[in-house]
């Protein structure tokens, strides 16, 4: 099993919206896709109600892990309200309780995406201990862009721990092309990012937003102003799929 | 000193352009204004950046207040990573170190604003019970909609320690008067939620992310574009000054 984090400690980036669309498409693929929703907003749980529940994602950090057997689809471990209390746990122990869990879980799914909360706390840091790769959505706004020097240097601590975790990059998210602010940030991006940043940037579609409250993927919705997100969102996870 | 917490556990709703915004409106009326941001992402302390610096916010938990003088204008506890600490220590502790130093800065100043992070954690506890008010900017979408009940019922829980706490309700924010489902959302909020939608909402209006960056308020802003926001940040101000 593969897994993904997705994280930036800034708010409404599009992290759920990314995990579910991942989710969507390498489930139709047909790979046994896991997805861990960490947030007790509960975000990705609404959106993948009608998939696979195995059971509450506060389970994973207890010192055994749930007997599941994975099947081709969306399994999901669903958010609940215990989550919270992790972030005032050693850390230490949340992490390796994850870790581990996910090695026992390993031969059941072929890919894992942990959708997490906006903030660099433990369940964070224990995800990130516990996965193989780690991408950030960002938004072309300066509140976000200043956030992912924080990221960057809360991922390199944490290869510390877990060197094998490799940094996809950051991914461009809700970008409204007629804004020239946007755009400029787009440049900015470039230039100081060059390796980091996704080739695909996912723009601002409220076809999206649709799509994430009827609980589908983007692609079934059929309106043409659906193209652009559906192409952009099928993008993103044949270039994630690959690597 | 009165003092206004403003909160939502989702991400990205506004959180921190009303804090601001209400801090430059309050302090141009002339009153003595203290900013007090909990976020370790420290967005308001990146637009208030110009303005008075009396410390770091962590050191409103420590058990003595900060010595210092309320002048006229914005006077801001800046972010800074040791509040990330807090999540980890006894939530009664911190509440009550909160509010005895309010209570002791009480004389310094007129008003009170207190920026949160997208957490439902100790600091913003502790933070709604020290305060006086507490008000929720929304986005009009699903994952922001379903959010309220939790908000609701987490300041309903706070109320029983800190019964003098008033919320002042929703304010649907960065709303975006072309989209469909956000008007029908606003239908819905104003059936559901009748008594505690705001009566001003605000746009989603480019021009308040340049003013954030650019840390001014949108209506130093000289583009016939930024009037709209002008007049709804100038609204939600005047409502919430004889509030
Ligand atoms: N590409 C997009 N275009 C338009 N709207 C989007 C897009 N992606 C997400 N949204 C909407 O923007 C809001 C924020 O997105 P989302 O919830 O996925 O972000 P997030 O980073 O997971 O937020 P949080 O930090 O609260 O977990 C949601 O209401 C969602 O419907
Ligand atoms: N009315 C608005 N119109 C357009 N953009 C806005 C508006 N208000 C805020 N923004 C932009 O949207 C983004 C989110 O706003 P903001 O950071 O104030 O929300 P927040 O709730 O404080 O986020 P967080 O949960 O991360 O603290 C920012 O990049 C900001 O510049
Ligand atoms: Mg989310
Ligand atoms: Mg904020």
């Amino acid at each position: 099993m593969k897994s993904l984090v997705i994280a930036n400690q800034k708010g409404g980036v599009g992290k759920t919206a990314l995990v579910a669309h991942l989710a969507f498409d390498f489930a139709e693929r047909g790979l046994r896709v896991l997805v861990v929703d960490l947030d007790t907003q509960g975000n990705a749980s609404f959106t993948l109600r009608s998939h696979v529940i195995l059971g509450e994602a506060s389970a994973l950090f207890g010192d055994k892990p749930p007997k599941v057997t994975g099947k081709p689809g969306i399994n999901l471990f669903r958010a609940d309200a215990p989550l919270a209390n992790l972030e005032s746990k050693n850390l230490q122990e949340s992490a390796s309780r994850l870790r581990n869990n996910f090695r026992a879980l390993g031969r059941e799914f072929d890919v894992c995406l942990i959708d997490t909360a906006p903030a660099l706390g433990v369940r964070l840091v224990a995800a990130l201990v516990s996965a193989d790769f780690v991408l950030s959505p960002i938004e072309l706004e300066a509140y976000s862009l200043q956030g992912i020097r924080m990221m960057v240097s809360t991922i390199q601590n944490v290869r510390k721990g877990n060197p094998a975790l490799k940094f996809l990059g950051i991914l461009p998210s809700k970008v409204d092309s007629r804004n020239p602010r946007h755009q400029a940030h787009l440049e900015e991006l470039k230039s100081t990012y060059k390796g980091l940043l996704l080739p695909t940037p996912i723009g601002l579609r409220s076809s999206v937003a649709d799509a994430l409250a009827l609980g589908e993927p983007v692609w079934t919705i059929r309106k043409t102003a659906a193209r652009k997100a559906i192409r952009e969102m099928r993008g993103v996870a044949a270039h994630l799929h690959d690597a």
